[in-house]
């Protein structure tokens, strides 16, 4: 048997000040998603989802809620995830209409004989999947917002 | 971006990475978090890495996999991610993140950016940090 190690992170960049007390929570919270998962005989993979899921619902974290916007204030998500015990792997690209893109991402893997789905065609399977559509609106947050009205361009 | 790396009981290891990419990007643009080895990789047999920094470097690179390949060389989870990093900055111009989890559950961190939002948790007890000196 082996010990359950998670890791986790949320973005490497210039965090600034206002927002690292809320940054370190975000992460304690998906750390503890995460090892929960672990504790209870649950699987790596079902760990990693559970510690993104909890970060892309993050406002805080630029994925999910709380992507930042496209030059033409849009919302364009990417998201993947690798099961190293099976070598699968599955992914999305430019997403807009979902509340978790890892979730998409894992349906990929698991349904379909493809690695990576991008644009109008993930929207189209993550309708046929059956996952749930939001507002683009209810993704963004305020700071994304802001800082797509002062275009400062960042990193991922 | 967001990501995490995990071994489970069995010695499963999985990754994962999702973002919303950059403020004000070209609509359209893909950076490398839905890349396999380049956000994110997984190999039961290595460990499992998940990246975020700048997007066109990493894929340059193939910063994941590059990790995986220095450990399979018998580098630890936390000197692949100090050389990969270092490597893909002096060769791009790149800066980034990592976290890394040997199959072993050896935890690597490392970044070339101002800070990175990470934490880990092994034997019950959950670090994290944002700053460097964390």
């Amino acid at each position: 048997m082996n010990t359950p190690v998670i890791a986790v992170h949320g973005g490497a960049w210039a965090i600034p000040e206002n927002m690292i007390a809320d940054t370190k929570l975000g992460i304690q919270d998906a750390l503890r998603a995460g090892y929960q998962v672990l504790q209870s005989g649950g699987t790596a993979l079902e760990a990693v989802q559970a510690a993104i899921i909890k970060m892309e619902d993050d406002p805080n974290f630029d994925a999910g809620n709380g992507s930042v916007l496209t030059y033409d204030g849009d919302v364009e998500m990417d998201s993947m995830i690798m099961d190293g015990s099976t070598m699968k792997a599955g992914s999305v690209g430019c997403v807009n209409s979902i509340a978790n893109p890892i979730k998409l991402a894992t349906l990929v893997m698991e349904k379909t004989d493809h690695v990576l789905l991008v644009g109008e065609g993930a929207n189209k399977f993550a309708k046929e999947m059956g996952v749930p559509r939001v507002e683009i609106e209810s993704l963004v947050s305020p700071h994304a917002k802001e800082e797509w009205e002062r275009k400062t361009v960042g990193h991922d | 971006t967001v990501g995490a790396v995990a071994v489970d009981s069995m010695g499963n290891v999985a990754s994962g990475t999702s973002t919303g990419g950059i403020t004000a990007k070209r609509p359209g643009r893909v950076g490398d978090t839905p890349l396999v080895g380049c956000g994110g990789y997984a190999d039961n047999e290595v460990g499992g890495v998940s990246t975020t920094g700048h997007g066109e470097g990493i894929i340059k690179v193939c910063l994941a996999r590059h990790i995986t390949f220095l450990m399979e060389q018998g580098l630890s989870a936390q000197e692949a991610s100090e050389k990969a990093l270092e490597n893909m900055y002096n060769k791009v111009g790149s800066s980034g993140g990592v976290i890394v989890i040997s199959k072993d559950g050896g935890v690597g961190q490392y970044f070339t950016t101002d800070k990175m939002a990470r934490g880990w948790a092994k034997d019950g007890q959950i670090y994290w940090g944002v700053a460097m000196d964390d």
